[in-house]
């Protein structure tokens, strides 16, 4: 079962259109293994982005030496995950009786 | 289904139990159908909601494509169990349904949503195994023949846009591909994504607008303005090219090129900042507002007949 330990989605923000074609070209750097979940399309909207532990600080380092703003929309994916499965679980727990 | 709670997540046979009851609860208007067989052999069940006659005029509704979209399938079981609840209450939906035919297919990725649920929770693509890679899927809705092969969908089994090795090459498309064709009389093809709340219309691999891009554009508004009715969610609309990005072989630049003019895709809401694992209590809200925006749809559909 494939793990999310330590991966942070992250949210980037670009202030013009240079800052959006440097965020495009992160889509080709294939060896940080980042998953686009909302890609780039235009200024006003942000771009997320989960990225693997391994790649964080490397990423964080680009982003900030490109002077591109973003935040951390999830802090840790796994620990959201393993939340929604016991969300999942206890309400089968609770729907049990009813059934 | 009466009992079957709406605001939680499913797993794929509690979904099919849910398909099978609501056909069993509404003989007179739900029918099952089984277009085909994922790779792993999983039906592709569609619910067929029809009053009568033959061939009808139609509408396509699909959910969960993307297999890590789980609200889109959390809101597909929602819109069907509306449509049965709401048949001889509802004067518009009644008057869709006494004249043209409704189809819903709540996991049209099978395979890829069992996936999330045992294996990897954010898996995309379907689960085909890709000749001469370790890596494993397509992007299905990369895999259409429409612009197939160019840019906006990637030639490498690693990504997570890859196209397949030819269009149609997976069975979950092939599937549809084959039913709308056979069928021959559908008006109007959703498909529905998350997230990132936009309303899209083709095309999404060339930037010639479509002929009818007036009246789309139109109905795109009416509809994102009756979704934002209930609460307040903001949507953009406009075509894929112009408000994503280029994306060749995707679903509804083929149905349009089939003929099926009001051919839309859904990227329905993350109002907050959960993405992909939007909590449960969002899933409710999300379906009644983008029913608001369906229904728009459709009442135009049945409304413009062409």
């Amino acid at each position: 079962k494939e793990t999310f330990e330590g991966h942070q989605v992250l949210r980037i923000t670009a202030k013009d259109e240079a800052q959006l074609a440097l965020i495009k070209d992160m889509e080709e750097m294939v060896h940080l293994q980042l998953d686009f979940w909302r890609g780039v399309t235009d200024v006003a909207t942000p771009v997320d982005v989960r990225v693997p532990f391994h790649s964080l600080q490397s990423v964080k380092r680009h982003l900030e030496s490109l002077e591109l703003e973003y935040l951390v929309m999830i802090q840790d994916l796994q620990v959201m995950l393993d939340e929604e499965k016991l969300e999942m679980e206890s309400a089968a727990r609770v729907a049990e009786p009813r059934n | 289904t009466e009992s079957f709670d709406f605001s939680r997540y499913h797993t794929i046979s509690e979904i099919y139990s849910f398909q099978d009851m609501l056909v069993a609860e509404n003989p007179n208007l739900v029918s099952k159908i089984v277009i085909g067989q994922s790779y792993q052999g999983r039906p592709l069940n569609v619910l067929k909601f029809s009053t009568g006659g033959t061939n009808r005029p139609a509408i396509w509704i699909d959910t969960g494509i993307h297999s890590r979209e789980w609200v889109t399938q959390a809101s597909g079981t929602w819109f069907a169990k509306k449509i049965a609840s709401d048949y001889g209450r509802d004067s518009a939906l009644t008057a869709i349904l006494d004249k043209m035919d409704i189809f819903v297919e709540i996991v049209t990725n099978p395979d890829g949503f069992y996936f999330t649920h045992n294996s990897n929770r954010m898996w995309r693509k379907t689960r085909k195994p890709n000749p001469g890679s370790s890596c494993v899927g397509v992007d299905p809705n990369r895999n259409w023949d429409a612009g197939f092969g160019g840019a906006g969908a990637s030639g490498n089994p690693c990504s997570e846009t890859y196209r397949g090795e030819k269009a149609h090459s997976e069975p979950e498309v092939k599937s549809i591909v084959d039913f709308v064709k056979s069928h021959g009389n559908f008006k109007a093809f959703v498909s529905i994504h998350s997230y990132s709340q936009m309303l899209l219309y083709p095309y999404g691999y060339t930037t010639t607008p479509v002929k009818d891009q007036a009246e789309l554009h139109n109905l795109a508004n009416k509809a994102i303005t009756d979704l934002a009715s209930l609460y307040g969610t903001r949507y953009r609309y406009g075509s894929i090219i112009n408000t994503i990005y280029q994306a060749s072989g995707g679903t509804i630049d083929w149905t349009y090129n089939q003929g099926i003019k009001y051919s839309y895709t859904f990227e329905l809401r993350d109002t907050g900042r959960y993405g992909f694992i939007l909590p449960a209590n969002q899933i409710i809200p999300t379906a009644q507002e983008t029913w608001l925006a369906l229904m728009a749809i459709m009442d135009h559909t049945f409304k413009n007949p062409y």
